[in-house]
């Protein structure tokens, strides 16, 4: 149940969806359920939608989780998130004006087919689970696969290499359908945040080139806001910046996609940590790590509602 | 076991190569491995004082042990037993362990 759920363990695959249906019933003022597609291998596509309903249309924001399949603090991300505003939305000032003013979208696994299989064979898979014809290979990099300068530097054209960038743009039917959601919905979503790990970073765009973007000093200031947030729970250090320069440069990124499209904020949180665990942040870490996260989310959140 | 104990002995290497001829080497040896990026994403991303982070099967391991310490490229071992380090991220409380 619901109050049973445990969110300082990672989750298979078939728990997370069923703790989505779970929030659905328990908490239908604030909670909507929806899939925007189905992936490769035939799975629905789940966003929970989180905010007070209203008749209004409210900015929102996106969140997805779980692009990269082996990067499983994602997921366990976005379950602490939906938890942490569902249960403070009556005690928090903060988090009742964000979902009021606000919805948000949260994707808690995009790349599912991948996330399955890390969690039953192949723990370090990243890529989707797609076929391709010509090779024995599968799968394809879901942050190399949207339309933006694709398949150009730092995405691979072999169907082997784990930075592949697919046979064509939107060529995953993950990335097509959360594309086509946020296509469709680009008027409202104001903000966009892709969770990652890791490196403790937060990247803003671009990934594709190194130059600076038009609102470049309020997304800037959003950042610094943000890992100032982030810093002030436990005093861990996150560097932000362009993507390119602070991490590498990388095409066809989703971050890079969602700001050509349109939302004027567009982030990627690479979490925890630096090299210690890697993939392997033990479950005793989650709790820190999400709280931390929670602050800097709030934080860039918090900024939409201000003007810049 | 989880993943019918496939990791054990493998290690992840964290090498720091720090000019470009360190860089050319690092590139031409992970080549001859069948090696797991960790980051950089790719080989192509490698450069001078990158962090390089690398899965290497348990087979290979003494091997590229061998061949940076040859050519002198600064490496060292932050998991030095993968399997042990995948059982020891879920807790009890996993369903994972429960099963």
């Amino acid at each position: 149940s619901e109050s049973q759920y445990d969110y300082e363990v990672y989750h298979s695959l078939e728990e997370i969806q069923s703790w989505m249906f779970e929030m659905n019933r328990t908490h239908s003022d604030l909670v909507n359920m929806f899939s925007v597609g189905k992936s490769y291998e035939g799975r629905a596509l789940y966003v929970l939608q989180i905010g007070k309903r209203s008749r209004h249309q409210k900015k929102a924001v996106w969140i997805d989780c779980g692009v990269h399949a082996r990067e499983w603090i994602g997921p366990a991300f976005c379950q602490w998130f939906v938890k942490e505003a569902i249960n403070s939305y009556q005690y928090d000032s903060v988090t009742r004006r964000l979902l009021n003013q606000l919805n948000f979208y949260i994707m808690p696994v995009f790349n599912v087919d991948g996330y399955q299989f890390s969690w039953t064979t192949d723990r370090f898979w990243r890529k989707t689970r797609s076929k391709n014809h010509k090779f024995h290979c599968r799968g394809v990099d879901a942050n190399r696969n949207w339309k933006v300068k694709w398949c150009e530097e730092g995405a691979s054209s072999h169907p082997c290499d784990d930075t592949y960038c697919g046979p064509f743009p939107e060529s995953e039917p993950e990335v097509k359908a959360v594309a086509k959601f946020l296509r469709k919905h680009k008027k409202r979503v104001k903000a966009y945040i892709s969770i990652h790990a890791y490196a403790q970073m937060l990247l803003y765009p671009y990934s594709y080139k190194y130059a600076s973007i038009p609102n470049f000093s309020c997304v800037e200031s959003a950042a610094q806001s943000a890992v100032t947030a982030l810093y002030s729970a436990y005093g861990v250090r996150y560097r932000y910046g362009p993507a390119s320069t602070t991490l590498y440069v990388s095409s066809g990124s989703s971050i890079d996609w969602a700001y050509r499209n349109g939302i004027p904020y567009a982030f990627a949180f690479e979490l925890r940590d630096t090299g210690y665990f890697g993939f392997l942040l033990p479950e005793s870490l989650i709790s820190p790590t999400c709280t931390e996260t929670m602050r800097a989310v709030k934080a860039i959140a918090s900024g939409l509602l201000k003007k810049c | 076991f989880l993943y019918n104990n496939r990791y054990s002995g493998d290690q992840v290497f964290r090498i720091t190569p720090s000019e470009d001829d360190q860089v050319q080497e690092l590139k031409r040896i992970l080549g001859h491995y069948e090696v797991d990026l960790w980051q950089p994403n790719s080989a192509a991303l490698i450069c001078p004082n990158i962090t390089v982070d690398v899965h290497v099967r348990r087979n290979d391991t003494r091997a590229l042990h061998t061949h940076l310490k040859q050519e002198r490229i600064d490496y060292r071992v932050f998991i030095s037993n993968l399997q042990k380090q995948i059982e020891k991220q879920t807790g009890q409380r996993s369903s994972r362990k429960r099963r």
